[in-house]
């Protein structure tokens, strides 16, 4: 459903060129749980935010749903990521205005969607937010915000949810709480990538991938790191 | 070197009151090393910026080298935090457009401070960014903005330091590093309160205390959940 191919990304910051992904081949099919794993500023945010149609390859293609991205225009890119992925950043990038409910149903306001409020609010629920429905970010801790993030990322029900250190500010039952989640989301079809820190995020994966400075290995199986 | 005694801190968010921390009794010594730990939601966060004179309670006292911080005027407030606290962030909070050394060096521009940039400079590369200086934000992956966040924390020299979730971005080893780093700090009789759902970071501490719904208990030489 998600493909990366001989996929290059390389920035300019501080004054020199830094090779964050270098030459990867990556996939996750439909129903698919895949961790990704390594040691910080190895690339995994970069390797999903390219898999996410969010930022734009060096060289190298991105294929979602059998087109190559790299060839779309910014609005079909844009359009393609909308339809096609759910996403959970690593810092949230929640409104800071908006309630936790409307923060929710934002992906949901550029199309005719009378149901987004009433799935908005069963997920936050089920996220352990039901008493957290019209708190604005400001008024939540570290954890409820990332649980608001994986609210929003589900709400649209997309192919494939790319979620970036899920689970960084819950502790352990509540991360478990947000597994099962995602766990059921899997069971429908949907792809899940998840770049993550934590072994018990790793265990609940079907496999999992190791990336080093922007290099990808396999290490399903073993212990993740 | 600071206490919490009898605090209590309720918010109004959502429309209703919300009692994030319920009669906590708390204090770190100098050179001592505490881990506090709880679910997400239980107000780990606000005991923090309770202790770090962030914020001021609903009712009961702080005190900061033997004074009480709820009497004091906010400018007041605001120096004894300067002199006295070096603060990590749940969510960072570096400034988007100066780079890594340029934000670890933001606190010591109160004052004729010399040596700033040397002392950040080596903090920097002590926390694993010695080829990051000139980046900024957002040329920096999660893990290694929480280390600039960290270095700043430590350039003044401050006499407690309190980690909101320090190693939560981090891999194992990079955390690690950062644990060594703060071990290096406490044995020069800085005290440190971390926030975690690390156990590793609850295994470097003297003491782990528990927060659940406002309300501390201690921890100390069981497991941390
Ligand atoms: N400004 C606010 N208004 C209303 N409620 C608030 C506000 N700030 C925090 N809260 C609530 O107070 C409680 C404690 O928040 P706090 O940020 O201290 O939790 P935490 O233990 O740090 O959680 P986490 O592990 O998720 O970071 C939470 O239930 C949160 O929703
Ligand atoms: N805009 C940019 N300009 C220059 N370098 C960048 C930029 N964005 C990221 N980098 C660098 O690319 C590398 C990969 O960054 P990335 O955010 O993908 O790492 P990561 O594996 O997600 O790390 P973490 O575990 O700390 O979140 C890092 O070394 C980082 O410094
Ligand atoms: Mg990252
Ligand atoms: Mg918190």
């Amino acid at each position: 459903s998600l493909e990366l191919r001989n996929t290059v990304k390389e920035y300019d910051g501080g004054g020199e060129t830094v090779r964050a992904l270098a030459d990867v081949d990556f996939s996750v099919a439909p129903g698919e749980f895949v961790a990704v794993v390594g040691p910080s500023g190895s690339g995994k945010s970069t390797m999903l935010n390219t898999l996410g149609l969010l930022d734009v390859p060096t060289s190298g293609t991105v294929r979602v749903a059998g087109r190559d991205a790299t060839t779309m225009t910014d609005p079909e890119r844009t359009r393609a990521r909308r339809e096609y992925v759910g996403f959970v950043f690593q810092q949230f990038y929640l409104i800071g205005n908006l309630t936790a409910l409307e923060n929710v149903t934002l992906p949901t306001v550029y199309h005719d969607d009378p149901d987004a409020e009433e799935r908005a609010r069963t997920l936050l629920d089920r996220v352990g937010l039901g008493d957290r429905h019209d708190h604005t970010p400001d008024e939540l801790s570290g954890g409820q915000k990332q649980r608001v993030a994986i609210a929003r990322a589900l709400v649209n029900g997309p192919d494939v949810v790319l979620a970036d250190e899920p689970t960084g500010n819950l502790d352990r039952d509540t991360g478990e709480q947000v597994l099962g989640e995602f766990a059921q989301v899997t069971e429908r079809g949907v792809g899940l990538v998840a770049v993550t820190h934590d072994p018990q995020v790793a265990e609940f994966a079907d496999r999992t991938v190791r990336i080093v400075d922007g290099r990808l290995t396999e290490a399903s199986g073993e212990a993740a790191n």
